[in-house]
């Protein structure tokens, strides 16, 4: 069965892109055969990957818009540099979907319905899906930082909301908004969704993220992970180098934290 | 004359709104009357400010859908730690305005209209606009991390965009998206607006961002600032003070940087 992971905050820089590639590189690594998404219209994450958005025949909005009753999933997903690691690459146009479907009637199922043949059982034949061997363990989908579109139709087909946040003064509250929108879209569209939290770009050396840590702790209590990423400036690099940070920088420490995360997260995904 | 700056860039995290508040500072500290808008749904700079935008009677959305002839704008602007500092604070609703509001005709100039009764040479009596004694002679609009209507809205009114990058890798490529934006703006429905690029959040001692910021000063060449704004935890103090940090603290390094480079701002716009 194959776990849906959102991750999403729409405050702006806070470790979502770096996140979603370092958990699913993780995940990969452990051999879950791993999906990450990109919808971002910025499509950082396939650049991330080593990928050009521009220069990508067909991308996650060709799914998302296109009428083909059996799209060409072999044309769309791309590898990466480790071997159980997708991409669902993402481009502007996403900004177009951001700014113009809200008003579709239903348009929150549209992500859903689109990923339904590689998170069902689903087996595709390899001839018409040479990328897909199976169906993927675990699909990740990196949002936009905003409360739009995008992220609504990241909340429905997702299982988890895993939320990255930094130990700043007014991140609680955008947080406490964010778990808003967790709320209606259990209530409208989508009832099974849980959510997680994580502390991101964690400066462990000042004073005021260490007490904002410890009130975010207390807060959220069990929803949120023990181990906080901290900062690390081989997580600026690696996306230069088109690689996840665990085969870039393998023993720098940002890849122990986030290998730790993904076992911390994957106890609470699999306790359920 | 009132000149208007769009503090824009569509990449989260990269000091817009600190950049916003502590420039507008700024230019307060050297006499001038500025108003910093907040144009972000999330609403950081009113936080910044010191004030909470759930619990503000009135705020730029008023003004921007409100029907009056005569808005009353001395029940929206608020006073800062600063004198010569006001603001016009946003709330949760400008998320209402960036989904609905693009499809609306000739919508783009809204926020100019909205904001024309201040950048004229309107006098306004003291009794309909207590906080307004005259208009200002700068505004700063804090943007969001999109390309959408909110800084449509903002580039459409400004005379300036003022773009904050991070040395990143792909911080370039952004920002040459921007511009794609800024001269379709410039064709369709604001000829004069012209812009400005700085550096933000620069460490120093690392060597992709030093070359990075190397690639950016070629790449723009006069169309950049020298000063790069450092690292400097205080920044992420003086928003739970609810001060600008040329208030908070006077004395650390991004006052100063700060105030150089509004010094350098000023001569690019002034020797236009
Ligand atoms: N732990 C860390 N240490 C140092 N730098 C980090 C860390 N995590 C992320 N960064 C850097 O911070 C910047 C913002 O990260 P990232 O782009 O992943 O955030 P985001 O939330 O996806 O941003 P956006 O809201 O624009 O999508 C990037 O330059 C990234 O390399
Ligand atoms: N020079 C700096 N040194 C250290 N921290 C900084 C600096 N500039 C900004 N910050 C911090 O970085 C974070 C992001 O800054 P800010 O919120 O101003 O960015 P933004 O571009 O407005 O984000 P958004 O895209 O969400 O609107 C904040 O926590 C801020 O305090
Ligand atoms: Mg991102
Ligand atoms: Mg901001």
């Amino acid at each position: 069965m194959t776990i849906t992971l959102a991750i999403s905050n729409q405050k702006g820089g806070v470790a979502k892109t770096t996140s979603c590639f370092a958990i699913a590189a993780c995940l990969a690594e452990k051999g879950y055969r791993t999906l990450a998404v990109d919808l971002d219209p910025q499509a950082h994450l396939t650049m991330a990957a080593g990928y050009d958005p521009d220069n990508l025949e067909k991308t996650v909005v060709d799914l998302l818009l296109g009428e083909d009753e059996q799209p060409e999933w072999g044309k769309v997903i791309q590898k990466t540099t480790l071997e159980n690691l997708h991409l669902l690459p993402g481009d502007l146009r996403l900004a177009h979907i951001e700014r113009q479907f809200g008003e579709r009637e239903n348009y929150e199922f549209l992500l859903r319905q689109t990923l339904s043949p590689i998170t069902s059982s689903f087996q595709p034949s390899e001839s018409t899906y040479p990328n897909l061997i199976s169906a993927y363990d675990y699909i990740l989908l990196d949002c936009p930082p905003s409360l739009g579109t995008l992220t609504i139709l990241a909340l429905t087909a997702a299982n988890w909301a895993v939320v990255p946040v930094q130990a700043e003064y007014f991140a609680s509250r955008g947080l406490l908004r964010l778990l808003d929108v967790v709320e209606k879209v259990q209530e409208h569209t989508n009832p099974a969704l849980d959510y997680v939290i994580f502390v991101a770009m964690y400066d462990s050396r000042n004073r005021i993220s260490q007490r904002v840590f410890k009130e975010i702790q207390q807060h959220f209590e069990e929803k949120i992970l023990p181990t906080p990423i901290r900062l690390d400036t081989r997580l600026r690099e690696s996306p230069i180098a088109g690689e996840p940070i665990i085969l870039y920088a393998p023993r720098t420490r940002a890849s122990q934290e986030y290998r730790t995360l993904t076992d911390e997260l994957l106890d609470q995904i699999q306790s359920k």
